[in-house]
């Protein structure tokens, strides 16, 4: 009963009643219209005999037309909330789900997600996506991806910085870059970021907008040298992939220090010891 | 340092652009999980050698890990009355983590610092997705959270975290149904 929500005003999201892919986003008493959601590209399908008949495969991302969302609007998200953190628990289908938390004190918003098995039966590849949209941010299709943790890259959309992009005929796949750990947008007053926990394919196709690959699975071989298409599978069904996304939104003077240190904690996490203990003590006596 | 060393090749294999971009083999992406496993259990060896150096007043030995953390399983968590967590920092500023162990049930924990103080722990339900994950050989439908503060720069700090014995558990929700 009552909203689904995480977070509070300073930073938070709550999620809309009718469509669980549209939040409004809490950013210092701001309220930010944000959109989430899960969406596949069909992979490319082909013999490799030319150019433009070549399969999508480990080596090349070729998508087959629009990317195509795999959520069930009909799915109620269910809320999880206590003191340590807030969470939004929404499944998509049988092999697309997510977390969404807030724990308290934090900066940012997680978006756990979990994708796999992707489905085999109807042959056809699928190259799934996380995509994050701000209606109406206006970013100039500029875009900021990092280079292993090192300095801030600027990429524009069908631009390259040296030599003239005559024709982009690859539109999605001519302009994803390697995310090792960040990709920023900004409008000059504030900066938008998604910071990931692994490396990732991802873009900026439109103002306002960031996607990230999270897992493919395809059934036709590239042929650019590795002769097996990307088909992994586990007890006898593709892999199921786990991660993190990080979404941080601020002003542009706080956020690059907000981004730094908080990549850091994430991706140089500490090391977990256990101890059994045979017999129960307390704490006096183990002291 | 022949311990170290093990991971420390691995590593240098795993920095052809195939380990990373999944453009290698069934044969040699399964050949990557095992040569990495093995080094990162060596490697493990000798961190708990150096935290049982560093870690006087805590035991000594019968360190383990969770390498399946990722998918919320984990032996300890789930099948013991009492374990020590022993969180170490390895970057050179305090940090705090929210900690997350799998637990069989919902059940009364205690989590208590390296001072004494109970924390403020949450039970979280896993979600039915991470249930079904193929392969996950777990009994843990809940994730215990609390939040560890201030884990010091390249140092540690280490929790005792324990189930409520069940005696007290059946007594407390018989006096809850009266």
């Amino acid at each position: 009963q009552g909203p689904v929500d995480v977070g509070d005003r300073r930073l938070g999201l709550i999620i809309d009643d009718s469509d669980p892919k549209r939040f409004v986003l809490y950013v210092d008493n701001e309220e930010i219209p944000l959109i989430q959601e899960f969406l596949y590209y069909k992979s490319m399908v082909g013999d490799n005999s030319k150019d433009y008949k070549r399969a999508s495969g480990a080596y090349i991302f070729r998508p087959d037309g629009a990317p195509i969302p795999l959520c069930d609007s009909k799915k109620k998200p269910r809320r999880v909330s206590g003191p340590v953190v807030q969470e939004i628990h929404k499944e998509c289908n049988e092999w697309a789900s997510q977390v969404i938390r807030k724990y308290n004190g934090e900066d940012n918003i997680e978006f756990e997600w979990l994708i796999g098995p992707i489905p085999d039966n109807d042959k056809i590849g699928k190259e799934v996506i996380s995509r994050f949209h701000i209606p109406f941010y206006k970013n100039n299709q500029t875009f900021y991806t990092d280079s292993n943790g090192r300095e801030m890259l600027k990429r524009i959309v069908n631009y390259r910085p040296s030599f003239n992009l005559k024709e982009n005929v690859e539109n999605v796949s001519g302009n994803y870059y390697p995310i090792t750990s960040r990709i920023s947008l900004t409008d000059q007053h504030t900066r938008f970021s998604i910071l990931n926990d692994r490396s990732q394919g991802g873009s900026s196709l439109q103002d306002g907008e960031i996607e990230l690959m999270v897992h493919r699975r395809i059934f036709y071989d590239d042929a650019f040298g590795v002769g097996e298409a990307l088909n992994e599978t586990a007890f006898g069904v593709g892999l199921v992939a786990r991660g993190h996304h990080y979404l941080t939104l601020g002003s542009v003077d706080k956020q690059i220090a907000v981004e730094r240190l908080l990549a850091q904690r994430k991706l140089i996490r500490p090391q977990y010891f256990f101890t059994k203990k045979q017999n129960v003590v307390s704490y006096e006596e183990l002291k | 340092e022949p311990k170290i060393t093990v991971l420390r090749e691995t590593m240098g294999v795993m920095q052809h652009h195939d380990a990373i971009s999944g453009t290698e083999k069934q044969h040699v992406a399964n050949d990557y999980a095992r040569l990495l496993s093995e080094a990162i259990e060596e490697c493990d060896d000798v961190s708990y050698t150096i935290l049982s150096y560093l870690a006087t007043g805590i035991e000594t030995s019968g360190y383990t890990t969770c390498h399946l953390l990722n998918i919320s399983q984990c032996e300890v968590s789930e099948n013991n009355e009492q374990f020590v967590l022993t969180l170490y920092n390895p970057l050179s500023r305090p940090i705090t983590e929210f900690v997350r162990l799998p637990i069989a049930a919902e059940t009364a924990y205690y989590v208590v610092d390296p001072w004494g103080q109970n924390l403020t722990v949450q039970f979280v339900p896993l979600p039915d997705a991470v249930l079904r994950i193929p392969g996950r050989e777990s009994s843990a439908t809940t994730e215990l959270v609390f939040q560890a503060e201030d884990l010091p720069p390249l140092g540690y700090k280490s929790y005792l975290i324990t189930k409520q014995p069940s005696s007290l558990r059946t007594k407390r929700s018989a006096e809850s149904e009266t």
